[in-house]
């Protein structure tokens, strides 16, 4: 038996925006530690880890470990019935071929119930090797997902070449229209540690990376108020979104190669 | 123009 309520439907719904359209389908994977999903966009360039600790959940009870094999468009879509300050609890049987998801409003006034149903997905699990990453960035999330537009809308680029310095961190692209660059520094107030931007580097790194990536990765926004992105020279980005203490939304991003 | 790299060559299937 899985049960797992949550304060919030429009968590959820975040979460699912943030993921379904780099990946539709995707095994849920339910444990005493909470939920957690990995899956890699049909490309096989990016790959999405979301961790929700057991901890944000009240209550959370998982018997046994369960993997739920879920279409996320269709679930996604699901929690559109939910309002967004909706108590949300998922229930499913042990060797069950369905996912019921309740909505109740917070007067407790309404209650809609529904049962979603299960597939066999079959998905490769990566391991993903600990990093010492070479340059850590913090930032506001709004900014980023500011800066992927604009270099994307504006200029027209496919690559974005990322370069972190001691100075700042600088973003540019080469498009049809032409070329473009933006430079965020570190800020020197650490009193508002949202809207900072934070560098902590062992030494400076450059990657290419495919913008139209960067771009659906911001769609996480919403979690989160800022956002960090980890470099180190050959190996993948990682862009993660905190949600409070009770887990994350992770990006892994193949670099490109310059030829 | 540059190339894409595929996140398989990373990270190994467990």
């Amino acid at each position: 038996m899985f049960e797992a309520r949550l304060a919030q439907s429009n968590l959820m719904k975040k979460i699912l925006d943030a993921i379904k359209d780099l990946i539709t389908e995707a095994n849920l994977e339910i444990s005493s530690g909470g939920i957690s999903l990995q899956g890699m966009d049909s490309s096989h360039v990016s790959l999405v880890a979301l961790l929700m600790r057991s901890d944000g959940f009240s209550p959370f009870r998982c018997d046994r470990n369960l993997t739920l094999g879920v279409n996320l468009q269709a679930m996604a879509k699901l929690m559109k019935c939910a309002s967004n300050d909706d108590i949300l609890t998922m229930t499913a049987e042990d060797n069950s071929d369905t996912l019921n998801l309740q909505f109740e409003s917070p007067a407790q006034d309404k209650l809609s119930e529904f049962e979603m149903k299960l597939m066999d997905i079959d998905s490769e699990h990566l391991g993903i090797p600990e990093t010492e990453y070479d340059a850590v960035i913090r930032m506001p999330s709004s900014e980023f997902q500011r800066i992927c537009r604009d270099l994307g809308a504006g200029i027209g680029g496919e690559s974005v070449t990322i370069a972190c310095t001691k100075e700042g961190v600088k973003f540019s692209v080469t498009g049809s229209v032409g070329s473009g660059s933006i430079t965020l520094k570190q800020t020197g107030s650490v009193d508002k540690p949202a809207e900072s931007v934070v560098i902590n580097m062992a030494q400076p790194v450059t990657l290419i990376f495919a913008l139209r990536y960067l771009n659906s990765f911001a769609k996480a926004t919403p979690l989160s108020e800022s956002v960090s992105l980890s470099m180190s020279r050959e190996v993948p980005l990682v862009v993660e979104y905190k949600m409070n203490d009770t887990g994350y939304v992770r990006f892994y991003l193949a670099p490109k190669l310059e030829d | 123009k540059s190339q894409q790299r595929n996140l398989l060559s990373f990270f190994k299937a467990v």
